[in-house]
């Protein structure tokens, strides 16, 4: 109970850009998937590379990041990922379930 | 004594609720419910689209051990031969019932609800829900077309009725039918709304004046917002009249005067979705249930209403994770209890806008859907699952989440 109270919320794409089937892409089409933090003060996301065959995520293989600090963007709308130094944050997404 | 389970389930319905702080939207008679209840306000779901969440709340694991990402599969012969919550409930003497869109219909659940496996008899569906993907909505040329906007007159629909309305009628004869039974029940009921298109009856517009609407406080994509975290909105861009406006691939934006008669027609949805779980609820009631029923209001995920010039699900912005979760818990959380007065009494929003309500008790940890299922099976008295271990595709029975019942000792005043 003393860690850190955290919701984890995951999408999947097909492709680094938006495209047809971006919204529900089958299983199959599935290439990246978005791992989402969210705790009382910031919601980290990182979209990594995802094998559908295997169900498999690879933590090398990072295709974007965000980072909201939400006491001073609550709408999310300012990334800050390339700003920051969020290794801290790495870390707990190292530690996903 | 024996505690009853309602579990409700609203389609796509964000935190846009009166006991969520929303200034503008009108649904007294969730606010009323949670005026009694344990409100949860930082909760969220695991994935923002139907399946997913549904089948990852209801067995308690999350997408990656379900294995659940779309619509096409069912995860007792895909990933694992999990033990959902009605299937717990089930098989610890309850009578569970299924009434509109509880397990996302389909591959997802094995095209039966899950049935026989979480409930005791075949999961309903309201008739009506047939018409839904058909040309229902009267269009300016006077012709019927399968718009994202639909307020209809309701009478003039098949049958004189909309899928939420018979799912609630059919709720309501199955409390009665139980009401005097000794066999404690959990019936969960799947409201369609206010998942598009806004078939809707057209009153409920009149809540939501459009001059007095106003646009997403952020309606423009955000500059470093990465592409691969954008969803275009396929579902709303393929409605007739969204498809007349011609918009961009896959930015837009849709034309304002447009954007905010879309907000205006889902808070319009929203209202209509309150009222059915008023006369549920009033129903409820007058049966002599409330004091013996815990009841749970949920949504599978939420919606973007133009945020970062986003439209619908299909992301992961707390605008579509986000959910509301309530929990009433008699004898445990009954606030505001005045002797002989109804628990739930019928609110109609559209005689009685100005009525509000508020919340006793809040919770603002974070708190996540594959909490409800040990949450509602502890308070229920039947004792949650074992947390799962690393790996549990061969696990039957255990949960991904956390028993929220301890936080219910821990409240914050509203």
């Amino acid at each position: 109970e003393d860690e850190e109270a955290i919701s984890f919320s995951q999408y999947p794409r097909p492709a680094d850009t938006p495209q047809v089937n971006s919204d529900l892409p089958d299983l199959k089409d599935i290439k990246v998937m978005g791992y989402s933090l969210r705790s009382w003060d910031y919601r980290y996301t990182l979209w990594l590379g995802f094998n559908p065959q295997t169900f498999q995520v690879n933590v090398s293989d990072v295709h974007a990041g965000e980072l909201y600090m939400l006491a001073g963007d609550p709408g999310q709308d300012e990334n800050i990922y390339s700003e920051p130094d969020h290794s801290v944050m790495m870390r707990k997404m190292a530690s996903l379930p | 004594r024996k505690r009853n389970v309602l579990f409700i389930m609203a389609d796509d319905l964000r935190t846009s609720l009166g006991c969520y702080g929303d200034p503008v939207v009108k649904s007294p008679n969730i606010d009323q419910l949670a005026s009694k209840s344990q409100v949860f306000l930082d909760a969220y779901a695991q994935q923002a689209v139907c399946a997913p969440s549904r089948t990852s709340m209801l067995t308690s694991r999350r997408p990656d051990t379900t294995r659940l990402y779309d619509f096409n599969s069912y995860w007792r012969v895909h990933s694992g031969n999990y033990t959902t919550m009605p299937q717990y409930f089930k098989s610890r003497g309850y009578y569970t019932m299924s009434v509109g869109k509880v397990f996302h219909p389909g591959i997802a659940s094995n095209h039966t609800d899950d049935y026989p496996y979480s409930w005791s008899i075949p999961a309903y569906h309201p008739a009506s829900f047939r018409f839904e993907k058909e040309k229902m909505c009267k269009g300016e040329d006077g012709k019927l077309h399968a718009n994202l906007l639909c307020a209809v007159n309701v009478t003039e629909q098949p049958g004189g009725t909309l899928p939420d309305m018979e799912s609630t009628d059919e709720a309501v004869r199955l409390l009665k039918t139980r009401a005097s039974d000794d066999v404690p029940f959990f019936l969960a009921v799947g409201f369609h709304k206010p998942h598009i298109p806004f078939r809707i009856p057209q009153e409920y517009l009149s809540l939501y004046p459009i001059d007095q609407m106003t646009l997403a406080p952020d309606p423009n994509v955000p500059k470093l917002l990465p592409p691969v975290a954008y969803n275009p909105w396929m579902d709303v861009r393929k409605r007739d009249d969204v498809q007349k406006l011609n918009v961009s691939f896959p930015y837009g934006p849709i034309p304002k005067d447009f954007q905010l008669r879309i907000r205006q027609h889902y808070y319009a949805a929203v209202s209509y979705m309150d009222a059915q779980v008023g006369r549920l609820l009033s129903a409820l009631d007058e049966l002599g249930l409330a004091d013996s029923t815990m009841v749970v209001f949920t949504s599978d995920h939420g919606w973007s209403l133009g945020e970062h010039g986003e439209w619908a699900k299909y992301s992961n912005f707390d605008v579509t994770t986000r959910v509301p979760l309530i929990f009433y818990v008699p004898g445990v959380n009954r606030f505001n209890e005045w002797l002989g007065e109804f628990t739930f009494s019928f609110v109609d929003v559209l005689t009685q806008s100005e009525l509000s309500f508020k919340n006793a008790k809040v919770g603002r940890n974070v708190v996540e859907l594959v909490d409800v299922f040990p949450t509602v099976s502890y308070m229920a008295g039947l004792g949650a699952p074992e947390p799962c271990p690393d790996v549990s595709f061969q696990e039957k029975l255990c949960t991904e989440g956390h028993n929220l019942a301890y936080t219910f000792q821990h409240r914050e005043q509203g």
